[in-house]
């Protein structure tokens, strides 16, 4: 799967 | 930004800000474990690093700074403000018994073996245990006291909402992250039994107490 983009989660 | 990642985070924010207030009005931190506290402290210290580095949304900055600066208040305040009455005798679960295997896990499963990466993941999987002396505390005494039962009800829920938060992520954006799904279920199976005896007693005005 894609790596996980941005940490924009808290 | 979805309504379930904002439900999740305000039921979060509501838990840190109920404790807080708890302590501070009541000055009394009894039946609270301050390892947990510690945990969620170095949880956040962990997790938030890119702070000033990785500006997202002045909403994701805020947030990152309000659960640093309460949990690091709720810290001070249990172990120097309010130590007197800081019940240690019950708060006995050993640390050092989540910490390495979870820092440990962290350096084998992360998706970038990078030291902010390995960091992340560690707050993460760190965050899923971080509520066990608290659980094992009440467990030990008996019993919580109503507003710790609220505190923990909300904490419970912030993760659960954040479940179904990645679910409507993943199929609107196609976005998903194993590790903190993974992590968050566990989090919240954690809760599973606390919220049976919240939702069947103390929401009907009992005290919540655990069969001994």
């Amino acid at each position: 799967y894609d790596l996980p983009q941005l940490k924009d989660e808290l | 930004m979805n309504i379930f990642r904002l439900l999740g985070d305000l039921s979060h924010l509501l838990a840190i800000i109920i404790l807080l207030l708890k302590i501070w009005r009541t000055r009394s931190c009894a039946g609270v474990s301050g390892k947990s506290q510690i945990l969620f402290a170095l949880v956040f210290t962990t997790r938030y690093l890119d702070l000033f580095t990785n500006f997202i949304s002045m909403y994701n900055s805020a947030m990152k700074l309000i659960y640093l600066v309460c949990s690091y208040a709720t810290v001070f305040l249990m172990y120097f403000k309010f130590k007197a009455t800081y019940d240690s005798n019950h708060d006995t679960f050993r640390m050092e018994f989540l910490v390495v295997p979870v820092g440990g896990l962290a350096f084998l499963v992360n998706h970038d073996f990078t030291p902010l990466e390995i960091l992340w993941t560690f707050s993460i999987y760190l965050e899923a245990v971080a509520i066990l002396p608290q659980l094992f505390m009440i467990s030990k005494t008996g019993e919580a006291e109503t507003i710790t039962s609220h505190y923990l009800f909300a904490l419970g829920s912030y993760r659960a909402l954040y479940i179904v938060n990645w679910v409507f992520r993943f199929y609107t954006e196609g976005f998903f992250d194993l590790i903190a799904i993974v992590a968050g279920c566990v989090q919240t199976i954690l809760y599973c039994d606390f919220f049976y005896l919240y939702i069947t007693k103390v929401l009907k005005g009992k005290q919540l107490t655990l069969p001994a």
